[in-house]
């Protein structure tokens, strides 16, 4: 209403000043007005986006679980280019910054992403764009790694969303209360993938035990590649498949360790969607995960099978592996609408795939 | 983005006949922060 009227009265004094044109002021004042409007709408989603998240927080302190719950906006997400959008930022954020707006730049990122800037291994302008700011490694010592050798230690910084044991031939993983997705889909038909303990003798449902090929394989093949000797003294080992999901907020580190010493010997790539991997999404979004693109890591560590999922978002659309440089995510499709089959390399150097200790540099998020 | 581990680890082992058993607990709880080289999880006897 202000506007308006201030509008109007401007518009009267100019017409009554320069005999009745009045239209080049008037228009002049229109252009404000359009920002002005922008500026609200931008305001007001803000303010309505935080509001939603503070009630899903208030909601998960008190220990209720937010549902899966799909909505319009999750539709509409499906129609969007989000790996063209996603490009095009990576373009964006590999513009080089002037040096004495850097600092400036990387402080504003840290305060709006809640980034540890004293930990950048850099000075701040030193980071020509970014995209490399982004990427950055730690000062020395900033992360001592568990020295404890029975424990898995976390491959990133992030958020721990959920974790538990895989059970059964379904091997489930749950996305959010009300909606889970398969293990198989995400890491791809492994066949070295164990679906249940890899004792060779498990109980089935009738309580009679019966002895699966399956896990023999499984169990043959942990053995006779993992260094251990069989140690007849033992007795049958027995073990459980189990999950962790880590979520990486923007500005967290986006580097990726090896979370055990770890032979690393098959790689699968999925050329998938790039939808947000946020709160909301995982919420409203169906499949997020295995829809979404990705690169599965797939070895064998003391305790038998391991395998890593590194899964892309829309604003982090790339994933670079330090054993295999030259791997390329986020590139233009050929097919644009089914999805493609993953891409597969197994690692053969050394006999037993790549090898790498506890806390080794493995791979790397970037913008675009 | 979002980093998933799946993993084998003891959920039960008999040490040279002795009684006691190794099974894999995880040290962190939904909503956790958590930061690279941190244990995840432990098995211990």
């Amino acid at each position: 209403t202000y506007f308006t009227k201030k509008f109007q009265n401007s518009n009267a004094r100019h017409s009554s000043l320069n005999g009745g044109t009045g239209n080049f002021q008037g228009d002049s004042f229109l252009v404000p007005g359009a920002t002005v409007a922008t500026l609200l709408m931008l305001g007001v989603l803000h303010a309505r986006r935080m509001y939603q998240d503070k009630k899903s927080d208030e909601l998960r302190e008190k220990g209720v679980e937010l549902e899966f719950q799909p909505d319009v906006k999750a539709s509409f997400l499906r129609l969007l280019p989000l790996r063209s959008i996603s490009r095009c930022w990576g373009y964006l954020t590999t513009m080089e910054i002037p040096v004495w707006l850097r600092p400036h730049v990387y402080r504003a990122w840290g305060r709006a992403f809640h980034s540890n800037l004293e930990e950048a291994a850099l000075p701040l302008d030193k980071y020509a764009s970014l995209r490399d700011f982004f990427v950055r490694t730690l000062k020395e010592g900033s992360r001592p790694i568990d020295a404890d050798p029975q424990c898995l230690v976390s491959p990133v910084d992030g958020t721990v969303l959920r974790f538990g044991e895989l059970n059964g031939a379904g091997a489930m993983i749950e996305q959010v209360k009300g909606f889970s997705y398969s293990v198989f889909s995400l890491l791809g038909a492994s066949p070295s993938l164990p679906t249940t303990a890899d004792d060779n003798v498990q109980e089935d449902h009738s309580g009679s035990i019966t002895t699966t090929e399956k896990n023999k394989k499984s169990w043959w093949r942990v053995s006779l590649a993992s260094p251990k000797v069989w140690d007849p003294t033992l007795s049958r080992p027995q073990r459980g498949l189990f999950y962790c999901v880590v979520y990486l907020r923007p500005g967290d580190y986006h580097r990726v360790h090896s979370p055990a010493d770890w032979n690393i010997l098959v790689r699968r790539h999925f050329s998938g969607r790039l939808y947000p991997l946020n709160e909301r999404a995982t919420r409203t979004i169906r499949n997020l995960y295995i829809e979404n693109e990705r690169v599965v890591l797939e070895g064998l560590w003391q305790e038998g099978f391991m395998a890593l999922a590194a899964i892309g978002a829309t604003n982090i659309g790339s994933i670079e592996l330090f054993i295999e440089p030259e791997l390329q995510t986020n590139k233009p499709r050929k097919k644009l609408l089914h999805s493609e089959p993953p891409e597969e390399t197994v690692y053969e150097c050394e006999g037993v795939g790549r090898m790498l200790k506890k806390g080794d540099e493995l791979a790397a998020f970037n913008m675009g | 983005s979002t980093v998933v581990l799946v993993f084998q680890a003891p959920i039960s082992k008999q040490i040279n006949g002795s009684d006691s058993s190794q099974e894999f607990n995880f040290c962190v709880k939904p909503g956790d922060r958590i930061r690279f080289g941190e244990a995840l999880g432990r098995w211990h006897s």
